[in-house]
C-alpha cells in the first residue's frame, strides 16, 4: 500500500 | 510511525513555532525572507490537497492542518501585520528561477500524469528550494540573528531525521518513495554548509552568526 504510506509523510 | 519520523515531525514543528514566535514576540520580521515563507505556504498548500481525498490518520490530519495554519499566519505576520520591519531590499531572490524548473520538473517526473499528482510531486521540489531565499538572504547580509539560525537548525534537522525514517521505512515495511527520497537529499545537502556554520559560530561562539 505505497499510495497510503506516501500520503502518511508530512 | 517510527521515531525518526516523530522526531522530523516535532523538529519541523519546533521550526515554524520558533519563527513564528520570533515575528510576533518582537514585533518585527527583519532578517527574515518572506519570499521563502511564501514558497513553504505553497507546498503546504499543494501538497496536502489529499487531505481531501486520502484518509491516512488523525494525527495526519491535525498535524497536516496545524502546518498549512502556521506557515499562512507566518505570511500574515510579514507581509500585513509587521510588513514595516520587512526587510525587501534584501529579500531580493528571483522565486521565477525556482518556480519554472520546479514546475517543469514536476510535470516530466511524477507518479501519474494527473493535476494532484502533478501538484504533490511539485510540492516536494518546491520544498526542496523554498528555503534559498532565506539563505540568499543571509549571505547577501553576511548576518543572521541567533533566533533565525535556530529555526534553520530545526528545519535542517527535520530533513535529516526524514532520511533516517526513509532508511527505516525501507527496511522495515519495503517502502521507497523515489521522488521524495532524491529530492529530501537534495535539500538536506543546502542546510550541510549552514550547519557546518551553525556549531562553529552561533553554539561556540556570540548570539548572531556573521559570515567571514
Amino acid at each position: 500500500n505505497q499510495e497510503l504510506l506516501r500520503h502518511d509523510e508530512l | 510511525m517510527n521515531i525518526f519520523r516523530l522526531a522530523g515531525d516535532v523538529s519541523h514543528l519546533v521550526a515554524i513555532i520558533i519563527l513564528l514566535l520570533k515575528i510576533w514576540r518582537s514585533k518585527s520580521c527583519a532578517g527574515i525572507s518572506g519570499k521563502s515563507q511564501v514558497l513553504f505556504a505553497l507546498v503546504f498548500s499543494t501538497r496536502y490537497l489529499d487531505l481531501f481525498t486520502v484518509f491516512v490518520s488523525v494525527y495526519n490530519v491535525v498535524m497536516k492542518v496545524v502546518f498549512l495554519a502556521l506557515s499562512y499566519a507566518t505570511v500574515y505576520l510579514i507581509y500585513m501585520r509587521f510588513r514595516n520591519s520587512y526587510d525587501s531590499e534584501n529579500d531580493t531572490f528571483r522565486v521565477e528561477f525556482l518556480l519554472v524548473p520546479v514546475i517543469g520538473l514536476s510535470f516530466l517526473e511524477n507518479y501519474a500524469f494527473t493535476p494532484l499528482e502533478i501538484l504533490w510531486t511539485f510540492s516536494i521540489f518546491l520544498e526542496a528550494v523554498a528555503i534559498m531565499p532565506q539563505l540568499f538572504m543571509i549571505t547577501k547580509t553576511g548576518e543572521a540573528e541567533s533566533i533565525t539560525t535556530h529555526y534553520l537548525f530545526f528545519l535542517g534537522l527535520y530533513r535529516a531525521l526524514y532520511i533516517a525514517n526513509w532508511v527505516w521505512r525501507y527496511h522495515m515495511e519495503g517502502f521507497f518513495d523515489q521522488i521524495a527520497v532524491v529530492s529530501g537529499v537534495v535539500q538536506t545537502i543546502f542546510y550541510c554548509d549552514f550547519f557546518y556554520l551553525y556549531v562553529t559560530r552561533v553554539l561556540r561562539g556570540k548570539g548572531k552568526m556573521s559570515l567571514p
